[in-house]
């Protein structure tokens, strides 16, 4: 899956990917003190023996946990399914409707995405992407957006609630790269040296389908240097 | 010799059932078609059982190519044509109510010497959605051997068609191969058309075995919670939402233990609670209420159903006795009284719903016992808060007492009838509201849109079952139609949204070219009689008035046989005319007829003994 952070401050964006095995689940967000986690499992390509240039993963599976709440979200492409109390609430993609509950609300758009607020001040879309039915290799996968965060915590960690914090960075010498669309850049961020490369990638919070361009300097071998360690660190046993 | 198809000079050439369902409304025409071989006028016989809930749409007789339609008028017009015939010395035949679903709709006609007829019943009826399938009853009893007998019901649901299947209870192994079902996407069909040979009770008797129940059931797709049908500027809106938790319930079970329930009754009434009480769940709260003359709780307050609680109301149950006479009044004030104070107490949870189910077999006859008195006070003491259910055990149960008090407390009433399975008929009640998903139920439409819609609020919705609202779209400027359905789960409050695109819903119905296009307007039609006569049975003055005037502009439109109304078929006889008239009662009737819902009086001019049919249960 490819990460996508804005940086306001700034008036750029950083990009990076994450290149993992399908199963293997990541910590997205953690919040110490709220106790709010959103985990992502990823999936693979539909057929992994199928000759493609690289192999692409998504997020299959998101769970996002409020234990003050007693509230667990399952979402996948196929269902979406609530636990308040370990009782269980379960709908699907096909369903447009609103989920109120003691300052959780939780809307389902058909077939397009899913808004989860928690309260004042943290609000999540999930995307959902669908493709072809019968594509040979991809297979529908889910994005994760966070559109408000703030009443998280200055704890707040995870591949993307450590770039809930204002942070900083600074680039220079750009330069040509190997693609003349895609110049090189040096980038200074959390005290690392990185070489990096100006692309784009998408954001589909608006439009589902084709997404909308988004300009950023991406950030090569998993985000390393931008990331607080390295990717594995973020490898979660579990969904929940 | 005669073939085996001519029982008493009369052979039945055909007999066709054939059934149209488009989106659960079910359209079905009953065909018979016989000859006289006799030397002599013959009378001929057209039985016809029919769900109790449906209502006859048409009547024809054709004699020798001429065909005698049937006009639904009001029923004061009709009944003064009936008279009239009756103090003639015209023969009469009646409808008459025939076990706990159906009604008997049976008429015979003089026929010549070497004449034919064809009969043909119309009749329509909303299926509705119980357990998880729509059922769809037949009822097969052919007087004798048909040459070409059949059954074929063809379904379309846009929603396509998940499970369809067909229990027949006279089957065998030979019929088996003639009874077939199938179905994809959005059709289904059920067919079953036994040679002539299949139909004989034995190989060589000219009996028919042809004799039991022929059901259908079914349900749909439901990848959405609702879906929503427009045509010819009628909507029809189906919401059964699924996988949502059920809500916690407070249900108070208030008995009757006076000494008409002694015996069986109680035996059975036993049964079903303890069968109950094994599907309680245990986040529900209940408690038991037993009235004779007096009135006795089994616990002071509402208690949660743990194993231990659980394995005390088992006890209690198994060891109460009857005695005395019957207080309904008070009973059901304790009951609701219970309720009430658990609520404002916070013993039962806030996120719970809460019933009364009320089981009795008599009137009131001690303690308040004026009927007006004790609905006026059930009324107050509920205040619209939760539904009384009321289930009537027996013949001498004053039904239509109960029925009122169930309806204007949003609840319903059932009959319990006396039979060997009456613990089954109570405990297949208490599964239907024993899961409630949503409550509070409320569907709404954008209001310069739509007009007449019918009922679009409901107190619960349980798993299982459908809430159905249809309407008039007024609004054909727009683009699209949106739906919300605002309820509360167990967990959370929800909010459904159907949207339709009216072009893109136009031009997939245009394709379906088969079904009857009227089908929502007619469905519309239907509901809306339905709730109307259901509304009217609460009403009073000048409201019962207007309620009955609608109800009686709709079902003389859309030709439905309704309580208001009678059919007639005219057919000129010897140079006098004769009446056939078909209606169906209102509820004025006493409690012990109340379920003679239709009576079909048909009058002709038999050459000799003219008879009369008596309407009886």
């Amino acid at each position: 899956p490819h990460f996508i952070i804005e940086v306001p401050q700034k008036d750029g964006a950083l990009c990076f990917n994450i290149d993992v095995q399908p199963g293997v689940v990541l910590n997205l967000i953690r919040d110490p003190d709220t106790g709010i986690t959103v985990n992502g499992e990823i999936i693979g390509e539909k057929d992994p023996s199928s000759e493609t240039k690289k192999k692409k993963s998504y997020f299959g599976r998101l769970g996002i946990v409020d234990p003050q709440m007693d509230l667990q979200i399952e979402v996948t492409p196929q269902k979406i399914t609530l636990w308040s109390g370990g009782r269980r609430t379960s709908f699907t993609w096909m369903d447009t409707v609103t989920i109120t509950q003691n300052g959780l609300s939780v809307t389902i758009n058909k077939k397009k995405n899913m808004v989860v607020s928690i309260g004042d001040g943290v609000t999540f879309v999930i995307v959902l992407h669908e493709v072809w039915k019968k594509h040979p290799i991809h297979q529908d996968f889910l994005g994760l957006y966070t559109v408000d965060s703030h009443r998280m915590s200055t704890k707040t960690h995870g591949l993307l609630g450590q770039f809930f914090h204002p942070f900083d960075f600074e680039v220079f010498d750009v330069r040509p790269g190997s693609d003349p669309k895609k110049p090189d850049a040096t980038m200074i961020v959390k005290n690392h040296k990185l070489i990096v490369t100006w692309g784009s990638q998408k954001d589909y919070r608006m439009d589902s389908g084709h997404g909308t361009k988004v300009s950023c300097w991406f950030v090569h071998d998993n985000g390393s240097g931008l990331i607080d360690g390295v990717h594995t660190d973020y490898i979660v046993p579990t969904l929940f | 010799s005669l073939p085996d198809t001519v029982v008493n000079g009369i052979e039945i050439y055909s007999t066709k059932i054939n059934c149209k369902v488009t989106s659960r409304f079910a359209h079905n025409v009953v065909t018979t078609r016989a000859v006289n071989h006799a030397d002599t006028a013959k009378e001929v016989f057209f039985d016809v059982e029919l769900p109790k809930t449906a209502f006859i749409t048409n009547f024809t007789i054709t004699i020798d190519g001429v065909t005698y339609p049937g006009n639904v008028k009001e029923k004061e017009v009709a009944k003064k044509q009936y008279d009239k015939a009756v103090s003639q010395g015209k023969t009469a035949g009646l409808v008459k109510a025939s076990g706990r679903k159906l009604e008997k709709f049976t008429v015979s006609v003089n026929v010549a010497a070497g004449s034919k007829v064809t009969f043909e019943l119309t009749y329509e009826e909303l299926l509705k959605r119980q357990k998880g399938k729509y059922e769809m009853y037949i009822k097969v009893q052919p007087k004798q051997l048909v040459n070409h007998f059949e059954i074929v019901a063809d379904i379309y649901e846009p929603q396509g068609i998940k499970e369809l299947d067909a229990d027949v209870s006279f089957i065998t192994n030979d019929l088996m191969d003639v009874l077939t079902t199938s179905f994809s996407g959005k059709k289904g069909q059920v067919s079953f058309k036994p040679t002539f040979d299949q139909q004989r009770s034995c190989p060589t008797c000219s009996t028919s075995l042809l004799n039991g129940d022929f059901i259908i059931r079914y349900d749909v797709n439901r990848e959405q919670p609702g879906n929503v049908q427009i045509v010819n500027g009628y909507f029809v809106h189906f919401f059964a939402p699924q996988n949502l938790p059920v809500v916690p319930k407070n249900v108070v079970f208030v008995i009757d233990v006076s000494g008409s329930m002694s015996g069986q009754k109680m035996a059975q009434t036993k049964e079903a609670l303890l069968h109950i009480l094994n599907d309680v769940r245990e986040d529900d709260f209940l408690n038991f209420i037993l009235f004779s003359s007096d009135v006795s709780t089994w616990k002071e307050n509402m208690v949660p159903a743990t194993p231990e609680n659980l394995r005390m109301a088992r006890e209690f149950v198994r060891n109460f006795r009857v005695t005395g006479a019957t207080n309904i009044n008070d009973a059901l004030l304790k009951g609701i009284e219970m309720i009430n104070k658990a609520r404002e107490t916070g013993i039962v949870p806030e996120r719970s719903t809460s019933i009364i189910i009320m089981l009795t077999d008599g009137e009131a006859n001690t303690g308040e016992s004026r009927v007006d008195k004790i609905q006026e006070n059930v009324r107050n003491a509920i205040g619209g808060k939760f539904p009384l259910y009321n289930l009537g055990f027996g013949h001498d149960v004053n039904y239509n007492f109960l029925e009122k008090m169930a309806l204007e407390n949003h609840g319903l009433a059932r009959r319990i009838y006396e039979d060997s399975d009456a613990n089954l008929q109570m405990q297949g009640f208490y599964d239907e509201v024993a899961n409630p998903l949503l409550t509070d139920v409320d569907l709404q439409y954008p209001q310069n849109t739509i007009s007449d819609i019918t009922q679009n609020n409901y107190q619960h919705f349980y798993d299982g079952s459908e809430i159905v609202v249809a309407g008039r779209v007024v609004d054909f400027e727009t683009n699209s139609f949106v739906a919300d359905v605002k309820g509360h789960g167990a967990l959370n409050d929800l909010t459904f949204t159907e949207e339709v695109d009216l072009k893109e819903m136009e031009e997939a119905l245009k394709e379906q070219e088969y079904i009857f296009g009227d089908y929502i307007e007619r469905l519309w039609a239907y509901l809306t009689i339905e709730q109307l006569l259901e509304k009217r049975k609460n009403a009073q003055g000048e409201e019962k008035e207007k309620l009955t005037a609608q109800a009686l502009d709709l079902s003389l439109k859309y030709h439905f046989v309704t309580p208001l109304t009678s059919m007639v078929v005219t057919k000129p006889e010897d140079n006098e005319d004769s009446e056939f008239i078909a209606d169906k009662p209102g509820e004025e009737v006493k409690a012990d007829q109340i379920s003679h819902a239709y009576a079909t009086q048909l009058n002709y001019q038999p050459p000799s003994n003219p008879y009369y049919f008596v309407d009886g249960d």
